[in-house]
């Protein structure tokens, strides 16, 4: 699975994701990335894409629960983000978020995630583990 | 307030000991989709076509599970599936079933922009992407040996895998496939 989010200058939001789904998996088979607020859900708050076990990311609505608790309990991104992973089965989950003030946070309770970011401020980063 | 991007090529269990020769073309290619997104941002395009054109770029990578270098179904073929969404008008798009389509992030924008609906699937999304003029492939070039020999593993270990799940050891006696979750090992 590969995902992006953005937010531009002026606060505007958007997010993408895209995959092949799982190993062997039945013909058929829909995974989180179709279904708008498991794998993939921006508002005027945040951007997310998720990735992962789909039916982990689906059962626990991973992308709409981070922007929920941002949004009615007033979390911040990172701390929104790292509830929902930890509350995620081990090993299945990871995703990447942005609000429109440009924070980012990059969870995941997997071994890895690639992932990448970069901010108008200057920070930027590449890694794996 | 500023811009701001991120981007993932999926999780899972990457080992730490992952090999050189498949670290580096991953981290090249998300540098380079990086450098992509920050470039167009700062150009004043919207965020939609920001995320669009560098899913299109992972996309297009053998080495992420998105587009060519997808992973297989047990029948050997792909079936791809993505998704779009606006933050500021919360419109969204979402294709699943692909199995031509080089560029499925592009089908979600369209099914998001020229229909009435969000989500399109399997033989329906693929006539509505020829009827889009939208660059369509035989399954061969979305399949890679290294996704095929994937799925002879997974198949001998008779389950299936998220991203980046290393081979189990063939002596480990795996669960029947009717109980679930067990299936990732």
């Amino acid at each position: 699975t590969v995902g992006c989010i953005a937010v531009d200058g002026n606060g505007n939001l958007a997010t993408a994701t895209s995959t092949g789904g799982l190993v062997n998996k039945m013909v058929g088979r829909i995974g989180d990335t179709p279904v708008i607020g498991a794998g993939t859900y921006a508002n005027t708050i945040c951007a997310i894409s998720a990735t992962g076990k789909g039916e982990s990311i689906i059962r626990n609505t991973i992308a709409r629960d981070v922007a929920a608790l941002m949004e009615y309990r007033g979390l911040s991104v990172k701390e929104a983000a790292d509830l929902v992973i930890a509350n995620a089965p081990e090993g299945t989950v990871g995703l990447v978020a942005v609000t429109d003030k440009g924070d980012v946070a990059m969870t995941f309770n997997t071994t890895g995630m690639f992932r990448a970011c970069a901010t108008e401020n200057g920070h930027s980063e590449i890694s794996i583990w | 307030m500023g811009w701001a991007i991120a981007l993932h090529g999926g999780a899972g269990d990457i080992p730490v000991d992952l090999p050189n020769d498949k670290r580096a073309p991953r981290e090249a290619t998300l540098r380079r989709c990086l450098d992509l997104g920050v470039a167009a941002l700062t150009a004043n395009r919207s965020p939609l076509d920001v995320v669009e054109l560098v899913v299109r770029e992972l996309e297009n990578c053998p080495h992420f599970n998105a587009g060519r270098g997808s992973v297989l179904t047990t029948d050997g073929t792909v079936e791809m599936e993505a998704s779009i969404m606006d933050g500021t008008t919360k419109r969204c798009g979402a294709v699943s079933g692909l199995t031509t389509v080089v560029n499925p992030i592009s089908l979600a924008r369209i099914v998001m922009e020229k229909t009435p609906h969000i989500y399109l699937a399997f033989d329906g999304a693929e006539a509505f992407a020829r009827e889009q003029g939208l660059e369509t492939r035989d399954q061969s070039y979305f399949i890679t040996e290294q996704n095929i020999e994937r799925l002879k593993q997974a198949k001998e270990a008779n389950r299936v895998q998220i991203d980046y799940t290393q081979p189990q050891p063939v002596k480990e006696q795996v669960p029947t496939s009717s109980e679930g979750d067990s299936q990732i090992g």
